[in-house]
């Protein structure tokens, strides 16, 4: 589907990408944990999208199994939520797979 | 109104009170930290009243100021939202507030 070419599109042309809702906290969460670590995501606000927010929550969720947010996205590798993504960076694996994707 | 009548009653009758929505991880967390001491909060779910949700929402950040969920209340007194609670929890004032309300 067009969508899904879009959410393609989207995890290839960047390698932080963060589909999130402005009002839900966990996603402010992750979105603060990597600007701390000097990263600056591609965020989709699912929530300020209309009618498509909800199709782009199904689309990803038939990619990745997870129907939740934030959903998190690393050199277009699925990591997950935000549970997930701050036990990655607490055993330090979350530089680690920053670094192989960027210049830094 | 019958509506900020309707919240004063659910204070006064219910010594721990929630109001949460569903899908929410927040409202989540403080929901199951409650249960894990061992107390059965009143939880009022606005995300499945319809639309006297928002109203409720809107009468609740009139008598306290926030307008966030998860609310929370403990004897009637207005605690906060989850980080707030936690806070609380982590100081160990959180339980000192219980047993002060409860006759456990
Ligand atoms: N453990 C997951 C929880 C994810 C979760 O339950 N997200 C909620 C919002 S906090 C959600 O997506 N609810 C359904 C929805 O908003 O469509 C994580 O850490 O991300
Ligand atoms: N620091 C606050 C954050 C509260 C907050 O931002 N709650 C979000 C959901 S996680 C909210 O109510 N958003 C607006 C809404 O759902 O109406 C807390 O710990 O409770
Ligand atoms: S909506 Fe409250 S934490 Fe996500």
């Amino acid at each position: 589907s067009r969508l899904e070419e879009n959410v393609k599109k989207t995890l290839s042309d960047n390698h932080v990408v963060i589909y999130s809702k402005t009002w839900c906290s966990y996603s402010s969460e992750v979105k603060s944990l990597f600007k701390k670590l000097g990263v600056q995501p591609h965020v989709v606000e699912l929530d300020q999208m209309g009618p498509q927010g909800p199709q782009l929550q199904k689309v990803l969720e038939r990619l990745t199994g997870q129907h939740t947010v934030p959903n998190v996205f690393i050199g277009g590798k699925h990591i997950g939520g935000c549970t997930d993504t701050v036990k990655l960076h607490r055993k330090g694996e979350l530089e680690s797979l920053l670094s192989d994707v960027s210049d830094r």
